[in-house]
């Protein structure tokens, strides 16, 4: 229910005072969502895999997560499109530990990185705070994720 | 950090408390960054640096989407974000897993009409796409730097999830980069170090995740056999965000089929 904890929290004068927000004094209470934008959403590539492609090629660091219980966009989906790519594979599919546990499994791929969080959700933060910054720290460092 | 604010003409922009909040060790500031003058289109921002002892860290842009959900609803406040909400709306605690720990987190809500960001044309909120949202988000960028020129040269990288958001639709985060990649481009010593994304159960090519999308519902056993045929046959070469009416149609009849559960966190209990 955290939606309705901060659709309250931010509609509080004193919340968009501390944080410069509403200036203009919006004549429509805070939204976590606008339905008006998505409802009306106009241009939508139906692939930003060519995005990829150029990206890839460019060295950019690029990373893909995936929280196994989210059945919105689930890993599935995920690993049939990052398939795709084509990309040959450096690092087989193997599970990553987080104290003892698997926190997920990972494949590393040459130019991408697909990762897994066991039993998260759409959310991935949302359902395994630990593991979220675990994966994080190790993006950041451009690290793969511990096998050990 | 007050002085260095004020001395960087950012002490009307620095958060320095909170309602509800509990004593931090880290700085916070919050604004706005117009993105298009003549239709009044602005941008809401919140950056939840790191604490001292770990700076220089990196910065990262986080990005939620929907298309037209908040980075500040969903990012900040329930995922990485510093603070969580508790049910009483009104205070914070501490999330001991907060992201800025380690890099200085900048939540920004695009389009306008997300959250706080706003526009003074009306229009602007019916016909809004991925390719000016991609380019406000990069002008918001870009005027960001000038009013925090500390960041500029820092290792810089962009993360979302989902239409970097929460619906069936995913696309600013690779757009965006693609963006601040073109616009770098023979540049020696861009301001912008943009060194990479990072992305979550993100919708990638509407063919692909559609096959596995279906596949997923099938094989965790929420989608019968004959729904199971009908998505594959009437979706899976349609669009993701405008599907036609037969896909739509088989669609409704597997939410009939799912019940009541949290299509997002299959196992977690719904907010009732």
């Amino acid at each position: 229910c955290t939606e309705r904890y901060s659709t309250e929290y931010y509609n509080r004068p004193e919340v968009q005072r501390a944080l410069h927000a509403n200036v203009t004094g919006i004549n429509y209470t805070w939204a976590t969502c606008s339905d008006i934008l998505n409802d009306n959403w106009r241009d939508s590539p139906r692939s930003v895999l060519p995005i990829y492609h150029e990206l890839i090629a460019a060295g950019l660091r690029i990373w893909v997560f995936s929280g196994d219980t989210d059945a919105v966009v689930p890993l599935t989906a995920t690993r049939y499109s990052i398939d795709a790519l084509g990309l040959p594979t450096t690092v087989s599919w193997y599970p990553w530990y987080d104290a003892m546990k698997v926190g997920g499994w990972s494949q590393v791929y040459k130019g991408l990185s697909l990762v897994t969080v066991r039993g998260a959700g759409h959310e991935v933060p949302l359902h395994r705070p630990r593991q979220a910054l675990i994966l994080f720290k190790h993006f950041l460092q451009g690290k793969p994720m511990p096998d050990a | 950090s007050a002085a260095a604010a004020a001395a960087s003409g950012l002490a009307g922009e620095r958060v320095t408390y909170l309602p509800g909040q509990p004593p931090v060790d880290f700085d916070m500031y919050s604004g706005y960054v117009t993105v298009d003058k003549r239709a009044g289109r602005s941008l809401f921002y919140w950056l939840q640096e790191a604490p001292a002892a770990a700076q220089p860290a990196p910065l990262v842009l986080w990005l939620n989407g929907g298309p037209g959900c908040s980075s500040v609803a969903y990012g900040a406040s329930e995922e990485l974000g510093a603070f969580r909400i508790r049910p009483d709306g009104a205070t914070l605690f501490l999330n001991d897993y907060r992201w800025n720990k380690v890099a200085n987190i900048l939540f920004l809500d695009s389009p306008a009409g997300v959250g706080f960001s706003y526009t003074n044309t009306t229009s602007d909120l019916y016909d809004s796409g991925d390719k000016r949202t991609a380019h406000d988000s990069y002008k918001f960028l870009v005027k960001w730097f000038e009013k925090f020129p500390q960041y500029k040269y820092r290792d810089f990288y962009i993360a979302g999830e989902s239409y970097a958001g929460i619906t069936l639709l995913w696309h600013y985060v690779p757009q965006l980069s693609q963006l601040v990649y073109r616009n770098n481009k023979g540049v020696k010593e861009p301001l912008i170090n943009f060194k990479g994304f990072m992305v979550g159960n993100a919708v990638t090519d509407d063919y692909h995740d559609y096959i596995g999308t279906f596949e997923y519902w099938w094989n965790h056993g929420i989608i019968s056999d004959g729904t199971y045929r009908l998505l594959n046959a009437s979706c899976v070469h349609d669009s993701g965000e405008h599907p036609a009416p037969a896909c739509l149609a088989a669609l409704n009849a597997s939410t009939v089929e799912q019940g009541d559960i949290d299509m997002y966190s299959l196992y977690t209990p719904t907010c009732n």
